[in-house]
């Protein structure tokens, strides 16, 4: 059972796929794993689905792992799965959003970037396909997304770190998801969990201008990362990509954005200074435990304010 | 498998935007293979910026010849990643 899993640890693709399936296992009503597609080198697209009934339920995306050498999201996103099955029927924020929305969850967003950082290099990010004409592999799966894309912000040389592939959605692994939300149709959140940097963003990235919803988007943010701090002291910054970071072009939450979800967020969680992607083990459930009141906030604000 | 051994990531804070400028134009050198893993955003802005062993000397100067202030974050990026591999392998252990 999931009992003897050590969240406390970064996982290898195949444990963490084992592990999806006995958090099914012991959640038999409440949780259970749907594939979106396929990746590049044709490993499965799982996505954990919360769900108490009913059908095509108002619903929350949460994602981890889009880009592989980040670890310490994959290992947050698995402490989270756990947490939300664990607190259904006992947490009343968790079991209100449960009871009247869907929560989808792909936490190995990107398993051929992961199954490379575990296996040849750590420092991998993209995904492994290969580039016409080039000897450089994979393409930046967020600079991807049809939002922007392919503008500043974004790099067409495929020996980029953030290169934005041949073509909008021309990654499987990006692909799935936009086919996944746009035939739910239903999808009211979407929070793409990245690290480092210690950051709560939201659109836009691939243009200056502000987000029609900025205010309310703002605010969330503003209340979401001081809830974050207040548990561990970790300071954020929040704002619109833009103006937070920097330009970026075919991002996942600009995409959503501007494909009707207006609650899209990303997290980048920590380091907070000494290890960057290399983040030891040991604090991975401190990561995982601060960013958990900063994730029920939005959740509970988009259950609270269906549209 | 590659190795990083020698790797360091340097912590880069620019303090205007022609040392971004530099920066970027650090991150574009393909004899360089540096590797931005927090990229330069705006001056005061810490830029963190994992450098291959044998571009380390180079690099070293290109900063300390613009000015470029900088501190080492990460002294062997290889010696961090066989500490996180020792540590994944006890816990299987305990696992088991």
């Amino acid at each position: 059972s999931t009992s003897t899993f050590d969240f406390a640890s970064y996982h290898t693709l195949d444990e963490i796929y084992d592990w999806l399936d006995t958090l099914v296992a012991d959640h038999p009503g409440l949780v259970s794993k749907i594939q979106i597609g396929q990746s590049y080198e044709n490993r499965p697209l799982y996505v954990l689905k919360f769900s108490t009934g009913g059908s095509n339920r108002p619903a929350i995306w949460l994602d981890t792992g889009i880009h592989s050498r980040e670890w310490v999201t994959q290992a947050t996103g698995v402490w989270t799965a756990n947490k939300l099955a664990e607190e259904y029927g006992q947490d009343p924020s968790v079991t209100a959003i449960l009871d009247s929305m869907d929560i989808f969850f792909e936490i190995v967003t990107n398993p051929d970037g992961y199954a490379f950082t575990h296996s040849s290099n750590r420092m991998w990010r993209k995904t492994r396909s290969i580039n016409a004409g080039s000897s450089c592999v994979g393409v930046d799966p967020n600079r991807n997304w049809d939002a922007g894309f392919g503008g500043s912000g974004s790099s067409s040389n495929p020996c980029s770190e953030t290169y934005h592939g041949p073509y909008a959605h021309s990654e499987s692994e990006v692909k799935s998801i936009v086919d996944f939300i746009l035939g739910h149709g239903n999808v009211k959140a979407v929070i793409s969990i990245h690290s480092y940097s210690q950051m709560l963003m939201f659109p836009y990235g691939y243009k200056r201008t502000a987000a029609p919803d900025y205010e309310e988007l703002n605010e969330l943010a503003k209340k979401a990362v001081n809830d974050l701090a207040a548990v561990h002291g970790t300071e954020y910054t929040y704002g619109s990509i833009v103006d937070t970071i920097y330009m970026a072009a075919g991002t996942t939450v600009d995409w959503a954005y501007e494909n009707g979800v207006k609650y899209s967020y990303t997290f980048e969680l920590r380091d907070r200074g000494h290890y960057g992607f290399l983040l030891p083990s040991s604090q991975i459930i401190p990561t995982a435990t601060e960013t958990w009141p900063a994730l029920m906030d939005i959740m509970v604000h988009v259950q609270q304010h269906l549209y | 498998e590659q190795l990083f051994v020698g790797d360091q990531v340097l912590r880069v804070t620019a303090s205007d935007e022609e040392q971004i400028a530099l920066l970027r134009a650090l991150g574009e050198r393909a004899d360089l293979q540096v590797d931005f893993w927090r990229d330069p955003t705006k001056p005061g802005h810490p830029a963190d910026l994992r450098v291959p062993f044998p571009s380390l000397q180079a690099v070293k100067i290109f900063l300390e010849s613009h000015s470029i202030s900088y501190s080492i974050m990460i002294e062997d990026v290889q010696q961090l990643l066989d500490e996180e591999k020792k540590t994944m392998m006890l816990s299987r252990q305990l696992e088991r």
